[in-house]
């Protein structure tokens, strides 16, 4: 997975 | 989404709940830094710059509209309402807050997960985000007469952080993989600024006399 898409965190 | 994030996903709201409701219909904005709203009105819009790209959930996109659009409603407030920006404490509210928006521009630049536009973006807020408080945690100290209202806000603002790195142990030891320095380190040093402020908060509170930060 791309690093932004492993962010789900505000 | 484990027990801890929610909770603080929700503290966080409620702390901007908390300060809209003072700003809105106490129609004053005593206590509450200029400075530090300004910058969290930033740390936000660098964030969120993935909104429209790419969708994690219904509830991810609405959080992160709602703390967008309270930390720019707060700014208008502060510095354009008429009868609100009169009760803004100018004088004491002197942090030189452009100053750290400089050097956590430079950290996101070399300290990032991975060259893009985006991703030094979101680096430059987690870094900003960080130290987004200790203008507020100055004019705290230089308040004499800090209402509860404006305790309770950075209560829930700090609340927020602490679960944050309870919702992060949790997710080390249920997640495989997962591991992002740059939050963790960040988020420890923010939740550690609150030390000070905790600890006389939860004094008042237990000896029920009104919060006095000392110089």
């Amino acid at each position: 997975k791309d690093a932004s898409e492993r962010k789900d965190e505000l | 989404m484990n027990l801890f994030r929610l909770a603080g996903d929700m503290t966080h709201l409620v702390s901007v709940v908390v300060l809209l409701l003072k700003i809105h219909t106490i129609k004053s904005c005593a206590g509450v830094s200029l400075k530090t709203q300004e910058l969290y009105a930033l740390v936000f819009a660098a964030r969120y710059l993935d909104l429209f790209v790419h969708f994690v959930s219904l509830y991810n996109t609405v959080m992160k509209l709602v703390f967008l659009a309270s930390s720019f409603t707060i700014v208008w407030y502060m510095r354009r309402h008429k009868i609100v920006r009169r009760t803004y404490d100018k004088e004491h509210d002197t942090f030189r807050h452009h100053f750290i928006v400089l050097p956590c521009l430079v950290l996101g630049l070399l300290l990032n997960e991975k060259f893009t536009f985006r991703e030094v973006m979101w680096a430059f807020s987690i870094y900003l985000e960080a130290v987004a408080i200790l203008p507020q945690l100055v004019l705290l100290q230089r308040t004499r007469n800090i209402d509860n209202l404006t305790a309770q806000y950075v209560f829930f603002l700090g609340a927020y952080r602490v679960l944050y790195i309870f919702n992060w142990i949790y997710r080390y030891f249920t997640e495989p993989h997962f591991v992002h320095w740059i939050s963790w380190i960040a988020g420890i040093v923010q939740t550690l600024l609150y030390g000070d402020f905790f600890y006389y908060y939860i004094l008042s509170w237990k000896n029920n006399v009104k919060l006095e930060l000392p110089a």
